[in-house]
């Protein structure tokens, strides 16, 4: 999943 | 959520609540590149202004204040309520140096250019250097005292976590996030050094880690 990716680490 | 990622925040939170009480408890911050701690504040600043945009989770929302909570107090004791103690002639590092370039490179190497988007990779980027001033000092004053070496050591071992987090996770759900994971590389080559000179001084030596 490169390119756009939700950022849900911290 | 893996193994790997949870103990990796925990070690983070665990690192930065040493921090702050070995400052709180010693009403001291010798030692302490205040340098570091504010480029740690602009980093957890300029990430999580996602809070106001999107929902995670419970536990994503409570860390981020968390984290943005302790990174301000532990400043609001270095800067105002210690600031006597504040060593400023050893911490001497020249943060321009650091965040020119990382501001450059989050213009050039991001996901989107927006600014939400923009100002993420910039604490991507400059959370991996953000301790640079605080290993400058050691170097500088040729000691850390072990509390503040074992400050290091979980910050540190935050980061080889999320290295593993993130093979977990290209493994298992072919995520990869590219500019966080160069960026986690490079951050945790920079913990190397310390590494050694954590076992082979702090746990052997008498508590004070000391400079060859």
């Amino acid at each position: 999943v490169i390119g756009r990716i939700r950022h849900d680490e911290l | 959520m893996n193994i790997f990622r949870l103990s990796g925040d925990v070690c983070h939170l665990i690192a930065i609540i040493i921090l702050f009480l070995k400052i709180w408890r010693s009403k001291s911050c010798a030692g302490i590149s205040g340098k570091s701690q504010v480029l740690f504040a602009l980093v957890f600043t300029t990430r999580y202004l996602d809070l106001f945009t999107s929902y995670i989770s419970a536990y994503n929302t409570v860390m981020k204040v968390v984290y943005l909570l302790l990174a301000y107090s532990t400043v609001g004791l270095i800067f105002f309520r210690f600031r006597n103690s504040y060593d400023s002639e050893s911490d001497s590092f020249r943060v321009e140096f650091l965040l020119v370039p990382v501001a450059g490179l989050s213009f050039l190497e991001n996901y989107a250019f927006t600014p939400l988007e923009i100002l993420w990779t910039f604490s991507i980027y400059l959370e991996s250097v953000a301790i640079l001033p605080q290993l400058f000092m050691i170097t500088k004053t040729g000691e850390a005292e072990s509390i503040t070496a074992h400050y290091l050591l979980f910050l540190g071992l935050y980061r080889a976590l999320y290295l593993a987090n993130w093979l977990w996770r290209f493994h298992t759900e072919g995520f990869y996030d590219q500019i966080a994971v160069v960026s986690g590389v490079v951050q945790t080559i920079f913990y190397c050094d310390f590494f050694y000179l954590y076992f082979t001084r702090v746990l052997r030596g008498s508590g004070k880690m000391s400079l060859p």
